[in-house]
């Protein structure tokens, strides 16, 4: 059994870099489309309205509403979709 | 469906928009025509009405860009987000910007529609076959001076149909040149180019000079991206390098290697490792129509909805067969009410209006269509063999290189033509490879190649992959079709048959089965089978096996002269 290749991940100049952690690609994505407002809130209370704006976010999208940043919520967060938020601001 | 806050809408009912530039993705009449269905999507179910401006400042002002593209909300390279549109009011509200960092196509892979040649600009079609090689995409092959062409029927070979493809050797777009082609090479702030360069801008858009000095004459304009050409990264607009090494490795084609997104990229130069010069594969790309309709629903006041099939729901999916689904419509509707009246066309005459008394000939078909001989010289009677015999309307239909003539049914075998296809059925191909009419609903089915057809009097579905109803991906034609009894609808390829069931628009199981031990004693290779007064007709070149109700061949003899009377 040959040891599974080991890929290297390669900086592309001129790439929009989006390796970001999970986290950070949800934080973002919340943000943007107008789940998570952008004032910056106090830890635990943020933690509270996280969880509350993945909630809001898998409604939107028909996910089931766990609040947690499970596999189908961050692979909706990486489709390609138009850029007007989803919260009406 | 949402509205915005305020139910924000035009408080208009003629809304007018300008597009202010153009993607190098696809051909700009392909890109105005995509965002007239768009507008089209609406226009539909509500009074609203759209005219297109060319200059000054509309409701509705349509753009592509980049990254920072000018608003407070920049773009993110491909995929992520596609586009963004403000709601209805003044100023910036109710523009649309697409992200020229997408692949913008028709959602289905490169749509090239070529110039020149001797298509009359009909779209590439992809695969064709060149001199035994199979292409799917533009090629250079068979030509001296480089420019890229495509065929625009399956085989080159047999049709002959081809036209060019976009490039910098041919055309321009935008600028001040009035889409002259670009002079290579050209100076520019004292340097030399050799070919389109995005230097000198910050949009990132190619372009080139239009004479030999951009320096005196400022002579410009830009480059549309060929359809072979990478996708962002840092070469746009310049091919895949095949063979290129990346990592000390050679790679013959695009790899997702090196990347932790699965996109596939290719080097666009022999040497990723040395050049660092790449980019993203062309994919099937966005469906600019698609993208624009949910845009343009937020720039006429709809907000995101939550129904999955919803044309606003968010996110991006590609659908063959669009229609609006109800939640769009109530959305639309709640803002501006329903279309009003009937549209400005006149009535169609229908059968039953016709007086029965009438000459006795067949009832003419209930969509009148006006069809002119087009070249009295074409002469059937010169012609071996055809691309597909068929009942239309109980009239034996011979198609041709995009000409047909009909036998009228009549005893007196007047052959009438040769007609224009696309003059009656404008959406066809040059080459039908069969055709058949449903007997129950009366739509008429057209095959050519892997793609199909549906025509219901003038309307047309399609085209539609043939998988679509089930039948493999292997095949490369569909060459006949066969009527059996009410519904069902055998189709004939190469040496097999397959029984559509023609309502559930599905393959029967059980099928394929082989025709030679279905239909024993016609050629198991024939070109096209079609059923006429009672028999069945399998022709192969200049004959045809006649077979009756007892499937036992009655009769070989010539087209030519049995049927077509010659």
């Amino acid at each position: 059994w040959s040891l599974p290749l080991k890929s290297v991940f390669v900086t592309f100049p001129g790439d929009i870099i989006k390796n970001m952690t999970d986290t950070e690609l949800a934080e973002t994505y919340l943000k943007r489309f107008g789940y998570l407002d952008t004032v910056h809130r106090s830890g635990f209370q943020s933690m509270v309205s996280t969880t509350k704006a993945v909630m809001r976010m898998q409604r939107q999208m028909g996910l089931e509403e766990t609040g947690q940043l499970d596999k189908s919520t961050l692979e909706a967060m990486k489709r390609p979709r138009c850029g007007v938020p989803d919260v009406a601001n | 469906y949402q509205t915005f806050e305020g139910d924000l809408k035009w408080d208009h009912n003629d809304v007018t928009y300008r597009i202010i530039n153009y993607s190098p993705d696809m051909d700009s009449t392909l890109i105005d025509d995509a965002f007239a269905r768009a507008f089209k999507v609406w226009s539909d179910v509500t009074p609203l009405s759209f005219t297109r401006l060319f200059e000054g400042t509309a409701d509705i002002m349509i753009s592509f860009g980049r990254a920072d593209h000018g608003d407070p909300y920049p773009f993110d390279g491909k995929d992520g987000l596609l586009a963004h549109a403000y709601p209805p009011g003044e100023g910036i509200q109710g523009d649309a910007h697409f992200d020229d960092d997408e692949y913008w196509t028709l959602g289905t892979g490169p749509a090239v529609k070529t110039s020149y040649g001797n298509a009359d600009g009909a779209m590439c079609h992809f695969p064709f076959t060149f001199e035994g090689k199979s292409y799917t995409t533009c090629t250079t092959e068979g030509r001296t001076d480089n420019l890229p062409w495509c065929a625009t029927t399956a085989d080159y070979g047999r049709d002959q149909k081809y036209g060019f493809c976009p490039s910098e050797l041919l055309y321009t777009f935008g600028g001040n040149a009035n889409g002259a082609k670009c002079v290579f090479p050209f100076v520019f702030l004292g340097k030399e180019y050799k070919g389109c360069t995005t230097e000198g801008r910050s949009d990132g858009y190619r372009w080139c000079a239009t004479t030999e000095n951009f320096d005196n004459d400022k002579a410009y304009g830009f480059c549309p991206s060929r359809d072979t050409a990478v996708i962002g990264g840092n070469s746009e607009g310049e091919p895949c390098h095949f063979p290129f090494v990346f990592l000390g490795k050679e790679y013959d084609s695009c790899t997702s290697e090196g990347r932790g997104d699965g996109k596939l990229w290719c080097g666009t130069t022999d040497n990723y490792d040395e050049d660092k010069k790449w980019g993203f594969c062309p994919d099937k790309g966005y469906s600019l129509f698609l993208v624009a309709a949910h845009e343009f629903g937020h720039a006429l006041g709809l907000d995101h909805s939550n129904i999955r099939d919803a044309l606003m729901y968010p996110m991006y999916s590609y659908v063959e067969d669009f229609s609006l689904n109800k939640d769009d419509v109530e959305g639309i509707q709640y803002l501006y009410g329903p279309k009003t009246g009937p549209d400005p066309t006149p009535p169609k005459p229908t059968a039953e209006e016709t007086d029965p008394t009438d000459d006795p000939r067949p009832t003419e078909p209930s969509t009148t269509t006006t069809t002119r001989p087009v070249d009295p010289t074409k002469d059937a009677c010169k012609l071996t063999k055809f691309d597909t015999i068929t009942v239309i309307e109980n009239e034996l239909h011979f198609f041709k290189d995009g000409h047909y003539w009909k036998m009228s049914s009549r005893s007196d075998g007047k052959l009438q033509g040769p007609l224009s296809v696309s003059e009656r059925w404008p959406a066809l191909p040059a080459v039908i490879d069969s055709a058949f009419e449903d007997l129950l609903t009366k739509k008429l089915y057209f095959f050519s190649g892997a793609r199909f057809w549906v025509y219901t009097g003038q309307s047309v579905l399609g085209p539609r992959s043939i998988e679509k109803l089930g039948l493999p991906n292997t095949i490369q034609k569909v060459e006949g079709a066969l009527q059996r009894g009410k519904g069902k609808v055998l189709l004939f390829s190469g040496e097999n048959f397959w029984r559509l069931d023609v309502k559930a628009q599905k393959i029967d199981n059980g099928y394929p089965r082989y025709t030679d031990v279905v239909f024993g004693g016609v050629p198991n290779d024939a070109h096209d089978v079609f059923q006429y007064r009672g028999h069945i007709y399998f022709c192969r070149d200049r004959f045809y096996w006649r077979m009756n109700s007892r499937r036992q061949v009655d009769r070989v003899g010539y087209v030519k002269y049995d049927l077509l009377m010659c």
